[in-house]
């Protein structure tokens, strides 16, 4: 059975993989000898079903700004129609002869074709949206470093005015998105990471602020303000990093996750 | 267009559904 990365993806392809799976068994055991009904019109609904898919998939790939969608959609379209073909061949030989085998396994080749051709599309579609997460952390971590550069209260205001809607934006999308994983271990790095930047997020303002308190009574003790905002700002960009990293992985990667 | 692709995404799964219903059916007589 495939494992599905998501639970739209789970939720639309789960209940079809196991009847699929359970068509694989009957035809393995041979338990599928009897004449086959005609299947023309499930075969054309299916066809039909497929059209309307690669249409919407192809409008979205033209549209949008995402250049790897625009790479990786095009061979998941070929994988449903080629299935869908095999589906429509397998369905004219068996009317011709309702008792033949090859004609069995191409129908089961192209349901098995229809559904990781339609995973494949939809995961597709999937990473698009990750990478529009993906984005919005990299802006945030773009971000933390302006920190370093923050020498005076002023500038420290903007700078939380700025870091607050980002961090929230960021926390919000990602929070979102462990929600939807069908992995647990991801979706509870994800969460992990982005409760401690919640809970440390007060702490860098407080450790800058300690800075420029320090800088403006003459700079004694700078060093160690420098050093202990510095070290928030690592652990903030390593909890960024890590959101990042697990955004990108899939069910695949079950043992990148250590 | 996410929505409409995921809409589009359950239409074929509830056709390939029917496509292996009717496969089925005639297996299990």
């Amino acid at each position: 059975m495939p494992v599905f990365h998501t639970k739209t993806i789970e939720a639309i392809l789960d209940p079809v993989a196991q009847q699929v799976s359970q068509l694989v068994i009957l035809h393995e055991e041979a338990q599928d000898g009897n004449a086959m009904p005609d299947l023309s019109n499930p075969v054309m609904a299916v066809s039909a079903a497929v059209q309307n898919l690669v249409k919407v998939g192809k409008d979205t790939a033209n549209s949008t700004d995402d250049k790897i969608l625009k790479q990786e959609m095009p061979p998941a379209f070929t994988g449903v129609e080629e299935s869908s073909n095999k589906l429509a061949e397998a369905a004219m030989e068996l009317k011709r002869d309702p008792y033949s085998s090859p004609a069995r396994k191409k129908l089961i080749d192209g349901a098995r074709g229809i559904l990781s051709g339609t995973s494949d599309l939809l995961l597709c579609f999937d990473q698009s949206e990750v990478r529009k997460i993906v984005r919005v952390a990299k802006g945030v971590l773009e971000y933390l470093a302006v920190s370093e550069v923050v020498e005076c209260l002023e500038d420290l205001v903007t700078f939380v005015k700025n870091l607050s809607p980002g961090m929230a934006n960021m926390a919000n999308k990602v929070t979102s998105r462990s929600k939807e994983l069908t992995h647990t271990a991801h979706a509870n790095g994800l969460i992990n990471h982005t409760e401690n930047l919640k809970r440390t997020t007060p702490v860098l303002v407080s450790s800058m602020k300690i800075f420029v308190t320090v800088l403006k009574k003459g700079g004694a003790g700078r060093d160690e303000a420098q050093q202990n905002r510095n070290y928030i700002i690592g652990c903030m960009s390593h909890d960024v990093n890590e959101i990042i990293r697990i955004l990108q992985l899939t069910s695949a990667d079950d043992d990148e996750l250590s | 267009n996410a929505g409409e692709m995921v809409k589009q995404a359950k239409l074929l799964a509830m056709a390939t559904s029917q496509l292996v219903n009717a496969i089925k059916g005639e297996a299990e007589d």
